[in-house]
């Protein structure tokens, strides 16, 4: 997975960090200290449509299908999250209860093309 | 791509980098708040003692709880701390404690597992045993009180003792009561309550000890209403 830099052409990740003090979050935000909102973005053109790994996704099957039968369409290829974690948070509830929880799919690590 | 600056598909101008980080953060604010199904930010307005909060997460680390469910199953765990007060007169006074729930109202919760965290002091005399009651009471003031849990505590030294609530916390959470009562009572033959707050070396002026706060400890998961309503074939 490629990582965006300043001038983005093809998919990449764009690494996004929050601090929650920044914020005036860290109130009630325990752990951790921020948020890594990392987000996909740039072009995937036709030729690196599936790439890298992602063909397991039901679109990127049904568009190697079209391409395969050399079907032309306006079907594009998207730039997507292939990898993501969870993120692990302790918090303040308004009850003033700790709630530790895991939060699923929070941080993209890699981004591919569909 | 393309030529043209700004969203393509939405035909909104480029925003410059400023605007851009803010509508991020808000982004993020959004999401974080989703995934926390919370409507705003928690208000917080008063803070707990840091050293409760460290003895309580202490607890959750030493994986007393977290290490016996494991939290894949969208589960998480809930820290409550009590508060404390005298029920009744010395020497037969009882610790009141009082929790507080609205959060989990109407989230159909199952709890895993809870157990309640209360401090026992040594009485100075040799090892000896001691009857620790955890009763489920009424509002203050309402003699009514049931029998929860009761057992033989061996006191060497001034420590934390745990007593399992795993199903009257579920029972009183799914009578979406919001303030959850309990009274604790540990005695040796009629002597003082070794569990209260009172008297402990290290009490605060008011009484309260923020060293030995006692915290009830909650493993609980949001129940998915599919189940409820899942068709099975006879």
């Amino acid at each position: 997975s490629l990582r965006c830099g300043d001038d983005v052409t093809v998919c990449c990740k764009r690494d996004f960090y929050i601090k929650f003090k920044d914020i005036q979050w860290q109130d009630w935000i325990i752990a951790p200290e921020g948020y890594h909102m990392n987000y996909c973005m740039g072009q995937c053109p036709q030729h690196l449509s599936g790439s890298p790994g992602i063909a397991s996704s039901f679109h990127a099957t049904v568009f190697s299908q079209l391409k395969i039968n050399g079907i032309n369409t306006a079907v594009t290829s998207c730039c997507v999250p292939t990898e993501r974690r969870p993120l692990s948070m302790m918090y303040f509830n308004s009850q003033h209860n700790i709630v530790k929880m895991d939060v699923p799919d929070m941080i993209v690590d890699s981004c591919g093309c569909t | 791509g393309g030529d043209s600056p700004g969203c393509v598909s939405c035909g909104l101008p480029a925003l410059d980098k400023e605007a851009e980080d803010r509508l991020m953060i808000e982004v993020a604010k959004q999401q974080i708040l989703s995934k926390l199904h919370l409507k705003e930010r928690p208000n917080i307005t008063h803070t707990i003692p840091r050293v409760a909060l460290l003895t309580a997460l202490r607890k959750l680390q030493a994986g007393r709880v977290s290490n016996t469910i494991p939290t894949k199953d969208h589960g998480y765990e809930i820290v409550s701390f009590a508060e404390t007060e005298e029920r009744g007169i010395a020497p037969n006074a009882s610790l009141g404690l009082t929790f507080q729930f609205l959060q989990e109202h109407g989230q159909n919760i199952q709890v895993l597992q809870s157990s309640l965290w209360v401090y026992a002091r040594s009485s100075g005399l040799d090892p000896h045993r001691i009857r620790a009651q955890v009763f489920l009471s009424g509002l203050p003031g309402d003699s009514n009180r049931t029998l929860l849990v009761e057992k033989t505590l061996d006191i060497q030294e001034s420590n934390w003792h745990t007593f399992t609530i795993t199903r009257p916390l579920q029972a009183f959470l799914d009578r979406e009561h919001s303030h959850l009562h309990l009274e604790v009572s540990c005695r040796e033959d009629g002597g003082e309550n070794l569990c209260s707050l009172q008297g402990s070396s290290s009490s605060s002026s008011s009484g309260d000890n923020p060293h030995h706060q006692p915290f009830l400890v909650a493993k609980v998961r949001q129940h998915d209403d599919q189940s409820k309503h899942s068709l099975r074939k006879r």
